[in-house]
């Protein structure tokens, strides 16, 4: 079944904050270019899966959710 | 593993450590004990002192805190971030801050995270690592609950380590002080916490070292147990476990609680009933079944519910052969059959090895089922048998896998 749109964007929140936290990821504030923005995430999602060995499909699926609310260390896993 | 940019380390061998405060979840004393006890598990692999300070200035200072509290990193409250630590250096270097938001404990449960694991894996960013990506090393950036009765290193924290600080210094030339051995019991913990006074003396954590993993290509090599699992083929001796993946070339080291922290090393005997994805661990006169990292409960379970007589006290090598659903087991000269469809011992059963497998004339100290062949290892030496013929092929060095 789809994700109900206010789980996607709660969730959609959760894996900024992550990306920012742990992956190096800035989101623009005021970009007028949201698509960049989202192909920018889509990297760092790819760069996170492949750290946790998980399928490197850049989306938010299922199993990168359930990674990223797991309880951990904070400091970043990639260098900034 | 992995390090932090420009390889930062502490420059001497002799480090200081101060607790500042404590979490108000646990036993003054018992924070104490989790922190002395994460910091040996570094001293042991490295030449590492750490000395504990009561006032001024340590290395590395250690505080609880909630939310912000004065670094770049502020706390997120209960879960997701549980703690951090800085890369050695000067002020805020080192230091090792837990977020007072959770509930710590010095157990292994699910209403807390255990201090030792946390403190153990945030020194270890005090001492230079950063984070690594192989799963069940301690430098893992997830939080893993696991038994921490006799909890040791992962291979790769010790390559870390050890690629910033070297191994330990010789016995000979280490201080005699000693940090006594501290297990702690997993039990239920007391409620109410009890004021401790500092000590005066400070405490002297001095490693001790560790024991050393025999060479793959050791001609002399010999082996605990052997079994495939998934397809891989793990190969055991004491605490350490080599593993021949078909997906990696390199044989892989590691040891026996990275996979599985609560079982006790030194596998008598080990066999896969690959159909239900089960593998079966020996030692002494009890088994543990596992599925992949997970142990299945219920046990440990005597060997005499596989229908072993009690005088039966140990299994020297068991191997399950994959095309008639049998498990043998070995015992001194003799084997039994053990039949895993119906899940009980054969009739006729035990007989002596020698009589069914000519040329096999000494015990069995592991075996392995591979490319339709068994595989009897004694000593140092393998034997490669045709199971239909009941007969001895070739004879090889154990150790022949390792692309030695």
């Amino acid at each position: 079944f789809p994700v109900a749109p206010e789980k996607e964007q709660k969730d959609m929140q959760l894996a900024k904050k992550y990306l920012e936290n742990f992956y190096d990821f800035k989101e623009e504030k005021h970009s007028l270019f949201k698509a960049k923005d989202l192909s920018r995430m889509a990297d760092k999602i790819r760069e996170m899966q492949s750290f946790f060995g998980l399928e490197m499909t850049g989306e938010l699926n299922q199993k990168t959710l359930d990674m990223m609310k797991q309880p951990r260390c904070g400091i970043p896993d990639v260098r900034s | 593993y992995s390090t932090f940019p420009y390889s930062p380390t502490w420059k001497k061998e002799d480090v200081t450590y101060r607790i500042l405060n404590y979490t108000p979840d646990m036993l003054q004393a018992d924070v104490d004990e989790a922190i002395a006890r994460a910091f040996q598990l570094w001293s042991s692999v490295t030449p590492l002192r750490f000395t504990r300070v009561y006032g001024g200035q340590a290395d590395i200072m250690i505080s609880f805190a909630a939310g912000f509290h004065g670094d770049f990193y502020s706390f997120d409250g209960p879960g997701g971030t549980l703690a951090h630590a800085y890369a050695p250096g000067s002020g805020i270097g080192g230091d090792a801050h837990f977020d007072e938001d959770e509930n710590w404990t010095k157990f292994t449960t699910n209403s807390g995270y255990n201090l030792f694991l946390v403190a153990a894996h945030e020194l270890g960013h005090s001492l230079g690592l950063s984070h690594s990506n192989v799963f069940g090393a301690l430098m893992y950036p997830i939080y893993m609950p696991v038994d921490t009765r006799n909890y040791q290193l992962h291979q790769d924290d010790i390559d870390g380590i050890q690629a910033l600080y070297g191994p330990p210094k010789e016995p000979d030339a280490l201080p005699t002080k000693a940090f006594p051995p501290q297990e702690p019991t997993e039990m239920i913990p007391a409620e109410a916490p009890t004021p401790t006074l500092p000590r005066e003396e400070p405490t002297e954590i001095t490693p001790s070292k560790p024991p050393q993993r025999p060479d793959d290509c050791d001609p002399h090599l010999t082996f605990d147990a052997i079994t495939t699992l998934r397809g891989e083929t793990l190969f055991f001796k004491g605490s350490y476990v080599w593993r021949k993946s078909p997906y990696f070339s390199e044989i892989e080291h590691d040891t026996i609680s990275s996979f599985w922290p609560s079982l006790i090393d030194g596998f008598d005997a080990a066999y896969e009933v690959d159909k239900r994805d089960r593998v079966l661990f020996f030692k002494d006169d009890q088994y543990w079944a596992v599925s992949g990292y997970r142990i299945e409960s219920g046990f440990p379970r005597p060997i005499q519910n596989l229908g072993f007589p009690s005088s039966v006290r140990r299994i020297d090598a068991a191997v399950h052969d994959q095309s008639t659903k049998r498990t043998y087991f070995f015992v001194g000269n003799k084997y039994w059959s053990y039949n895993e469809n119906t899940q009980s011992m054969e009739r006729g059963y035990p007989r002596k090895i020698a009589s069914d497998f000519q040329g096999i004339v000494h015990p069995i100290d592991a075996a392995l089922q591979k490319n339709g062949y068994f595989y009897f290892f004694h000593g140092s030496n393998q034997y490669e048998v045709d199971m239909k013929r009941k007969k001895l092929i070739r004879t090889m060095k154990s150790n022949s896998w390792f692309n030695c």
